[in-house]
């Protein structure tokens, strides 16, 4: 799975998102990627989340949707993600990725996965590109 | 301030595909940097952004992607719009090289948010999306050789 998020110049916020699936998936399997509010959610007044991972269970948390929810209550980009993988590990046994940038173009990036590759660009330009993100909830689940 | 944020997907990347994730993902978020530093909209950074993705094998995403117990590859893909809250949608596909293009002209027909299967292939040929043969979306093995990290509870890799 592939997403991306952005905000430009006049503040508007968007996010893409596209997956082939899990592999030997049933025919007809569908995950979290193409659903709004899981896979994905953009709205100008809060900010932008894609998700990747187990979809199975990011679904059941709505996870983009929520990210945006809980920015709108003026927690920090970095503080949603964080804490919505650590919900989706406790709540619902699930395993993921996040990315979210608010509307102050403030940017969050948390998973419980071994890896999450990713990249950010910001002016400068300043390019952070890696497969792990170095906070605590990433340290604690490098593969064995 | 512009930001461009993208990523290759969570799980674990085998030693051997580790550059190669930070490479596409380098290349993809400055594809839509791009747009964005020359008064772009975010709108058309997404799609720029996911279509590089899509286009490299190192992804489960448009080429690249896993095939399903038929042998098949089914894609999905969805955009969404902040400044307006619409989206468009994809599931199922298996003939859409890019099937985050295909979700926009979705969006943008004004009729439709979500769309599946042979239904939304159909809608591609009239929205002047390109179809392709599914047999260049698969993944080589080379991309998936040595994934087989399973948390607890889950039998198959995920998305």
């Amino acid at each position: 799975t592939v997403g991306a998020v952005a905000l430009d110049l006049a503040g508007n916020l968007a996010v893409g998102t596209s997956t082939g699936g899990t592999p030997n998936k049933r025919p007809g399997r569908v995950g979290d990627t193409p659903l709004v509010g899981c896979g994905a959610y953009a709205d100008n007044a809060t900010g932008a989340a894609a998700a990747t991972g187990w979809g199975e269970r990011l679904m059941r948390l709505v996870l983009s949707k929520s990210a945006c929810d809980l920015l709108a209550q003026g927690e920090a980009p970095q503080a949603v993600a964080e804490r919505l993988i650590r919900q989706l590990e406790q709540r619902v046994a699930g395993y993921g990725g996040l990315i979210i940038v608010d509307r102050q173009g403030r940017v969050g990036l948390a998973h419980n996965t071994p890896h999450l590759s990713f990249a950010i660009v910001r002016p400068g330009p300043e390019v952070l590109a890696g497969i792990e993100f170095p906070t605590a909830e990433s340290e604690t689940h490098r593969l064995p | 301030q512009p930001v461009m944020v993208v990523h290759g997907g969570a799980w674990h990347i085998p030693p051997p595909l580790r550059e190669a994730h930070r490479e596409g993902c380098r290349r993809a978020a400055l594809t839509g940097w791009n747009v964005l530093a020359a008064g772009g909209a975010a709108l058309d950074a997404v799609e720029a952004a996911v279509r590089v993705l899509e286009d490299d094998p190192t992804y489960d995403a448009g080429r690249g992607s896993h095939c399903n117990l038929q042998g098949e590859v089914e894609l999905d893909a969805l955009i969404m719009d902040g400044r307006t809250l619409e989206l468009g949608s994809v599931a199922a596909v298996k003939r859409v090289r890019h099937p985050i293009t295909l979700a926009r002209r979705v969006m943008e027909s004004g009729e439709h948010a979500f769309v599946v299967g042979a239904g939304a292939e159909a809608w591609a040929e009239a929205l002047g999306v390109p179809l392709c043969d599914p047999a260049d979306l698969l993944a080589p093995s080379s991309a998936i050789a040595g994934d087989d990290w399973t948390p607890p509870g889950m039998r198959l890799p995920a998305d």
